[in-house]
């Protein structure tokens, strides 16, 4: 299951 | 960060305040699209809510806060404290025909079946279509305030240059989302029509009027 991708952006 | 995003951020930031100040200095939210407005507030309501799971920086938190706010305010202006300026006849997008798809793309393709990634996902397309209304309005009424097209000027700025952002960190940190990269692509190519219009028109001090 992919990792749900670090939201670091606005 | 680099130099595109923060520089994004900050076109974003104008473009939020150069329209709130607008509608509240005049008093008037003549030529503006309150169902985009609507639609800005969805897509930062639905993308933020990771507002309340996790810390990612100052600059973040309080970037999200504004934007929230801000948005909220301008509907707020737009539908209830100047909505007797609001120009509803003109503002007459069906919302409905972008929601609906939408949705529904967000459902089939993301990158984790779990509620706050589709969300996510949905805030992501639905932003790349949510100035559809007010560019539609602007077609209907055949003109803009100067004030207006400084403000989709600085819109459309903040997510080309979120795209450089994305080349940068693809090359310096093999970073990529494609779902955000293909939605800002394609908000990018509906602003086209308009900034040939603002650099032709605007910035030679014209009024911006379409052809009839």
């Amino acid at each position: 299951k992919k990792e749900a991708a670090m939201k670091d952006e606005l | 960060m680099n130099i595109f995003r923060l520089f994004g951020d900050l076109s974003h930031l104008a473009a939020i305040i150069i329209l709130l100040l607008k509608i509240w200095k005049s008093r008037s939210c003549a030529g503006i699209s309150g169902k985009s407005q609507i639609l800005f507030a969805i897509v930062f309501t639905t993308r933020y809510l990771d507002l309340l799971t996790s810390f990612i920086s100052l600059y973040n938190t309080s970037m999200k806060m504004i934007y929230i706010g801000c948005s909220y305010a301008t509907v707020y202006l737009i539908y209830a404290k100047f909505r007797a300026t609001y120009d509803g006849n003109h503002d007459s997008f069906r919302v409905e025909f972008l929601i609906v798809p939408v949705g529904g793309l967000a459902v089939l393709i993301n990158h984790d079946f779990s509620l706050l990634e589709i969300l996510w996902t949905f805030s992501i397309y639905l932003e790349s279509v949510a100035i559809l209304p007010q560019l539609f309005m602007i077609s209907k009424t055949g003109e803009a305030e100067t004030i207006t097209t400084h403000y989709l000027f600085c819109q459309g700025l903040y997510r080309a240059l979120y795209l450089i952002n994305w080349i940068w960190r693809f090359y310096f940190e093999g970073f990529f989302d494609m779902i955000a990269i293909v939605a800002g692509v394609v908000q990018t190519i509906l602003y086209c029509d308009f900034f040939y219009l603002y650099v032709t028109k605007v910035l030679k001090g014209k009024k911006l009027s379409l052809p009839a």
